[in-house]
């Protein structure tokens, strides 16, 4: 399955 | 980048560039809970894992060297620091802390992205920001009137993630496939808590007096 997107926020 | 998102993280470094100017200018940190800064030295910690694994940005990467950084400093001040140290005032600051973090553990082990070491960690770093405040406003109940930069520092801490509930409702509507329902929910869960916090602050504001939390 699809890696989550990483996470741009802090 | 949106400008939510912007003047959040600029107004959560402003309260940790408050608190460390409340500390460094008056040499104390009376009214600070030091387990509430023990709470986001691990919240920064378990969550900027991928500080060297995933390259977002040059913004991205040196706001959270700073977090961890300051944050890291600030237990380092109150813990260690001959001059400072003293002037906490443990007998006062006994929330039981070590149950969020075991709390918010637990919950991160069933309620997360994906099963991974650093999904589950920045589930957990989620978890325990949205609770990491209840030491500090459990302790500025008790301790009745405060310092001003202390108050400013929980009102911008506050602030910050109500920009970052705004940014999220923005991405929602402004990109396709944005769902980020775990920052979301701990992120109202989190700003909630302050709300009688930012009550008793807006009236102390109005009536120009000092801020009165009920015991």
């Amino acid at each position: 399955c699809l890696q989550p997107p990483p996470k741009d926020e802090l | 980048m949106n400008i939510f998102r912007f003047a959040g993280d600029m107004t959560h470094l402003i309260s940790i560039l408050v608190l460390l100017l409340k500390i460094y200018a008056t040499k104390s940190c009376s009214g600070i809970s030091l387990k509430t800064q023990e709470l986001y030295a691990i919240v920064f910690v378990a969550r900027y894992l991928d500080l060297f694994t995933d390259f977002i940005s040059v913004y991205n990467t040196v706001m959270k060297l700073v977090f961890i950084g300051c944050s890291l400093a600030i237990v380092w001040c109150m813990r260690l620091h001959r001059v400072v140290r003293r002037t906490y005032n443990k007998d006062v600051d006994t929330f039981r802390h070590y149950f969020l973090v075991l709390g918010c553990f637990l919950l991160a082990l069933f309620v997360h992205e994906k099963f991974t070491f650093q999904e589950v960690l920045w589930a957990f770093s989620i978890y325990l920001e949205a609770v990491a405040i209840l030491p500090q406003l459990v302790l500025l109940q008790r301790s009745g009137n405060v310092d001003n930069l202390t108050v400013q520092y929980v009102f911008f801490l506050g602030a910050y993630r109500a920009f970052y509930i705004l940014n999220w409702i923005y991405r929602y509507l402004t990109e396709p496939h944005f769902g980020r329902w775990i920052a979301s929910v701990a992120g109202l869960v989190q700003t909630a808590l302050y709300a009688d916090f930012f009550y008793y602050y807006f009236i102390s504001w109005k009536n120009n007096a000092k801020l009165q939390l009920p015991a």
